[in-house]
C-alpha cells in the first residue's frame, strides 16, 4: 500500500512546491508510481506540471468537499509513473467550508482510501498555514517532510510546526513521523545560510537529510515552462541535488 | 485620522513582513506615528522587532476576537514614533475561531476604531492566505500594498489576488483600493526577475511602484538581530530602497 508523505511548512516560500514537484518527478523516474495531490488553493504544483487550476473544473475540492470519486479527479502528466490531482479554483473557499463539516480533519484521508494500493508514493503539497488543509494531510499521511528555508524566520517556525505534528500524532494521527527536514535554496556564499544549518542540525541532528538543496536559477525558471527542473535541465546542480534527494528518501526508515 | 494599509500577497514569501517592517520604520522616520499590527500567526513582525509572540500574552488575538481594549495591547518598540500591535500565540487558532463569529470581517476595523485619530498611518502584515485574517486586513484598510517577488508562482497569484481585492471593494469595503505593487528581491543578474518585472510593469503599469526593493543579503540578516533592516544596517542598498519606497508612497494619492 502506498507510502503518503506531507510536505509541508506553515513559512511562505521555502521550497514546498518545488520540493514536491521535483521529488515526485525524481521518485517516478526510480519507476515509483507516483501521485502529487496539490491541497495548495494558490495551485502552484498544478501550475508547475502544466495544469492551471482556474482552467480545472475538477480536482482536489470536488473530492473532499463534494462527492467525485477521486479516480475522476486524477489526470496523466505525461511523465512516466506520476500522476496529479489538480487544485480547482474553490479550493480556495475550502478551509472556512470545512469548519462545519463533519469528519472534517479526515476527508482527505477518506478519499485517497480507494487509490491506496495502487500507488507506491502519494506527495501532498500543502498551502503556508497550518488550517483546515494542512490538517487534512496530517492526519492523512504516515510521514512528514519539511523544507526549510535557510533564512531566520523560516528557523523561528520550525517549532511552532514540529509542536503542532506531535499534538497531532498524540490527538488524530498516532503513526504520524517526521521523516526529515531538508535544507532548501541554501547559498553556499552567504553566512546566513551556513549559519541556520548548523543550529538546525545541533539541534535536530538525524533528523535533517544529507542532501541539502542549492540555490540554483535554473530551478526557478522550470515553472514558467511548466515542466519540472528534472525535465527543464537535468544536469542543473537543482535537479542532481532532487535526485539523490529521492535516493535518500527511498532508503529512510518510513512509518506506514 | 490614520491611513490604513495593508500588505498582502497570498503568496508565501514574498516580502510582506519584510516591507511591513521596514516601510514603518522609514515612515517612523519621516516623523509619521505609525503603528504595525501583526496579522500573521507566524509573527515574523513581532520577532522582527524584538517581541517574540510566544512571549506575548495579549495581542492581536486577545484584541480581534477577546474583549481586551487595543489600547491596552499595543507596545512602544523602541523606535521614536513606532507602536507594534504584536502576535499573540493564539491567533494560529483565529482563523477557524472567527468563522462562527458574528461580523467576523469587521472585528478588526472595530478594534482599530478607538485609536485612528491617535496614529497617521496603520500597516497590517498579512498571513500568506486570502482567509479570514486578511479579509479583516482588507475591510479595515483603505488602501493595499501588494509586495511581489520576482519569480513566477508569485506572479501567477497575482490575478487571483486582483480579483479577491476587487470582489472586497464591491461587497465589505467600497473605499477598497489597490496603492500599488512593489517589486521586490530583484536580481539585476537574473533574466527571470527582469523578464516578471517587464510583465507586470507592461499589465498594470503605474499600479507599479517606481521603487524596486533588491534582493540585499543585509535585509535577511536584520531579523536575526531582532531590528528593521534600517537599524540594522542603514546604508545597505535594500534600507536605501525602502527609505525611498516610503517617500514615494507619502507622495501617492490614498484612499481614506
Ligand atoms: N532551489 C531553488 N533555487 C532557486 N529558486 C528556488 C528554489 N526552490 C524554490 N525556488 C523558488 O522560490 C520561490 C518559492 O518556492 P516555492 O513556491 O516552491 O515555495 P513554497 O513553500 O511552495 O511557497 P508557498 O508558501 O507560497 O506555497 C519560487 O519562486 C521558486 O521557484
Ligand atoms: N530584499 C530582500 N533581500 C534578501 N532577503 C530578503 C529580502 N526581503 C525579504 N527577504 C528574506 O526572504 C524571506 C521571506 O521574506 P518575508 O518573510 O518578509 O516574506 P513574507 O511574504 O512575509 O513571508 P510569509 O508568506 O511567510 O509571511 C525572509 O527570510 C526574509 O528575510
Ligand atoms: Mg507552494
Ligand atoms: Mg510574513
Amino acid at each position: 500500500t502506498a507510502r503518503i508523505l506531507a510536505i509541508t511548512n506553515q513559512k511562505g516560500g521555502v521550497g514546498k512546491t518545488t520540493t514536491t514537484i521535483n521529488l515526485a518527478t525524481a521518485l517516478a523516474a526510480f519507476k515509483k508510481k507516483t501521485l502529487l495531490v496539490d491541497l495548495d488553493p494558490q495551485g502552484n504544483a498544478s501550475t508547475g506540471l502544466s495544469f492551471h487550476p482556474q482552467e480545472r473544473r475538477i480536482g482536489t475540492y470536488e473530492v473532499v468537499l463534494g462527492d467525485i470519486d477521486i479516480a475522476q479527479a486524477v489526470v496523466t502528466t505525461g511523465i512516466p509513473d506520476l500522476w496529479l490531482l489538480p487544485a480547482s479554483p474553490d479550493l480556495s473557499g475550502a478551509e472556512i467550508e470545512l469548519v462545519n463539516q463533519n469528519e472534517r480533519e479526515y476527508r482527505l484521508k477518506v478519499a485517497l482510501e480507494t487509490v491506496m494500493s495502487y500507488y507506491d508514493y502519494i506527495l501532498i503539497d500543502c498551502p503556508p498555514a497550518l488550517g483546515l488543509l494542512t490538517l487534512n494531510a496530517l492526519t492523512t499521511a504516515g510521514n512528514v517532510l519539511i523544507p526549510l528555508q535557510c533564512e531566520y524566520y523560516a528557523l523561528e517556525g520550525l517549532s511552532q510546526l514540529i509542536k503542532t505534528i506531535m499534538r497531532i500524532r498524540q490527538s488524530l494521527n498516532s503513526k504520524l513521523e517526521i521523516l526529515g527536514i531538508v535544507l532548501t535554496m541554501f547559498d553556499k556564499r552567504s553566512g546566513l545560510s551556513s549559519q541556520v544549518a548548523e543550529d538546525v542540525r545541533q539541534t535536530l541532528s538525524d533528523k535533517v537529510l544529507q542532501t541539502v538543496i542549492p540555490r540554483n536559477v535554473r530551478v526557478s525558471e522550470a515553472p514558467s515552462h511548466g515542466k519540472p527542473a528534472l525535465l527543464y535541465d537535468i544536469n542543473c546542480l537543482g535537479s542532481q541535488a532532487y535526485i539523490k534527494l529521492a535516493a535518500e528518501i527511498l532508503k529512510r526508515k518510513w512509518s506506514t
